[in-house]
């Protein structure tokens, strides 16, 4: 197992500090259309350091900060802690296990975290750079997506491809 | 470089071809350089064959045979360089009940040796899953992440 | 003209609301010109706050809101100028049960006064429709029209 | 109820003639993943005089023509003949019950027939003019285009508004 567990707090719909736990071989996330399921996985995206607002369904970046509902006010900070399992030294860190942070603040601010250490942006992407984790591995398959792997230009797919060699 | 390149790109497509004979029982699919003269840069084009077709431009295919050939493409490339974890948001959607049990069958297999995360609102993939991960929004607006007891002889899983 | 225009625009857009209404179990929807100062020209925008949560852009609802978003619009547009048929294919792929009895209830109500045929592997959506026409493949490749022997209470109606 | 039937010989997946017969109310068309469902909409868009060949999920005309099987050989034409019901008198035409017929000869040569009388592409296409049938009023939704309803630029759907209109 590799994704242990993701604490989300005002990232999106999870207004409220919300924990999943991760379970090794196949596990099926379910719930109604509309309830959050799909915002996790932009979650995951986004706390692996993912910068392109598109590829998380928002415009602006500020976008993923909890934005209120008739009886909510707005947040101001959105938050998501992912905890990994490094048995396999998948990881470049000398750790069985690691947590990665992303806080995202209204004023524009972010803050990034390593195992609770402060660390840029470029540090937390590098962190997963060989691992094969990320979007042109097939590794994040999107919702609607899937079709898009066979309209795929043929240049395209061979970034893929590149990847896995 | 081109020999790594076409290494790796050789053990895809057999892959691909195998994949695609399990999810559809038969058929045969292919991947080619569009320009074989030009490894280091060449697109990949895609061929695929479902059982007693004929070989065809992959736009005629049906929409629940592209999906399929899309999985077939997604484990075969997955078999060569496996991810740390896969996350699926419901690629299952376009396929009838009886591609869905093929799929099913082939991720659980592949579930044995990887961690896999799947959205999904189709029952039978839901059956087949090791653990079930809830999510609702009780309050409107607010997500909110759920234990879910698992009955599974009950009628309404949803 | 631009009198013409608005006048089917409002009637568009106050429809609009009211199937967005229906399907989504409250909310609210509008209909907007990007540019009200050229009327003749402007692009029509859509927004779309579902029961609870706040009016946002449309690209942050989930997939299955964004399905009935659609469907309400399309039935919308449908009530100012009504084709002679309507020709739906696996439009409700994206919808949970709960929201593709909601579509089922519209598109009945729908179907009182005009043909609509639609393809989908959905059993809520099969058990509502009047007629029901198959389509097999007993040969590989070669389709085939056939009769459905209407047996609604086999648990295998595929 | 304004479709009767429509009946297929050569085109794409119907090796063999078929024929459906349509009904009034909501009908629901089923079948197996690639059994011929969508291409049944394919026929229908193409007999009432569909140019775009990618609106038709093939890359030339020629496409459309029942290309063989491990079993069987390619045929030369493609065929399907389209039964309206004008009781409302929603087609220009002085009839209750209109054929309309599209062939296409793997030659290159086509025809057209409104109740059997051949005539030109332009004349078939005008025939539907101004009934509101046609892909730009939403009254044919193809498999994975709902969500482009919403994601169509604001310029693009008001084009469907001006059909409305
Ligand atoms: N910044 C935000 N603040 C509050 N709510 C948000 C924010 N961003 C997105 N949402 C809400 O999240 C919901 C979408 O969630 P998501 O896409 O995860 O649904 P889903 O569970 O995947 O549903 P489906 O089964 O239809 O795909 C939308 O209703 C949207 O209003
Ligand atoms: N010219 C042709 N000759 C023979 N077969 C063809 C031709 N064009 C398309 N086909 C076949 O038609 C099949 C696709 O049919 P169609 O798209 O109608 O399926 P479908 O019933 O809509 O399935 P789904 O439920 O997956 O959407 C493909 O398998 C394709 O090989
Ligand atoms: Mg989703
Ligand atoms: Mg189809």
């Amino acid at each position: 197992m590799f994704l242990k567990s993701i604490e989300l707090f005002g990232f999106k719909s999870f207004a409220d500090r919300s924990r999943l736990e991760f379970a090794d071989g196949v596990s099926a996330l379910l719930g109604p259309n509309g309830c959050g399921k799909s915002n996790i996985v932009d979650a995951i995206k986004w706390v692996l350091g993912e910068q392109a607002t598109k590829s998380l369904r928002a415009e602006r970046m500020e976008d993923v900060i909890f934005n209120g509902t008739e009886d909510r006010k707005a947040l101001n900070v959105a938050e998501v802690t992912l905890t990994l399992s490094n048995d396999e030294g998948v990881l470049p860190v000398d750790m069985p296990e690691i947590s990665v942070r992303r806080r995202l603040f209204r004023s524009g601010d972010s803050e990034y975290y390593i195992n609770n250490t402060p660390v840029k942006l470029r540090e937390l992407r590098e962190l997963f750079y060989d691992t094969g984790i990320g979007k042109s591995a097939y590794s994040i398959m999107e919702q609607g997506k899937i079709d898009q792997v066979l309209s795929n230009k043929p240049e395209e797919r061979r970034h893929i491809f590149e990847e896995a060699a | 470089s081109a020999e790594l390149f076409m290494n790796t790109f050789e053990k895809i497509k057999r892959n691909f071809h195998s994949m695609f004979r399990r999810l559809f029982g038969g058929g045969r699919a292919e991947l080619r350089l569009s320009d074989p003269e030009d490894v280091l840069a060449s697109g990949i084009d895609i061929l695929a064959q479902p059982p007693g077709k004929k070989l065809e431009n992959i736009a005629l295919l049906s929409g629940g045979e592209r999906s399929l050939t899309a999985v077939a493409l997604l484990f075969a490339t997955y078999m060569v360089k496996p991810s740390p974890f896969c996350l699926l948001d419901e690629i299952d959607a376009a396929l009838d009940e009886n591609n869905v049990g093929r799929f099913v069958s082939m991720l659980t297999e592949f579930g044995r040796q990887s961690q896999f995360i799947i959205i999904t609102h189709n029952k039978k993939t839901v059956a087949s899953a090791s653990t079930l991960l809830g999510v609702t929004m009780e309050e409107s607006g607010v997500s909110k992440a759920v234990a879910i007891r698992l009955d599974r002889n009950a009628p309404n899983t949803e």
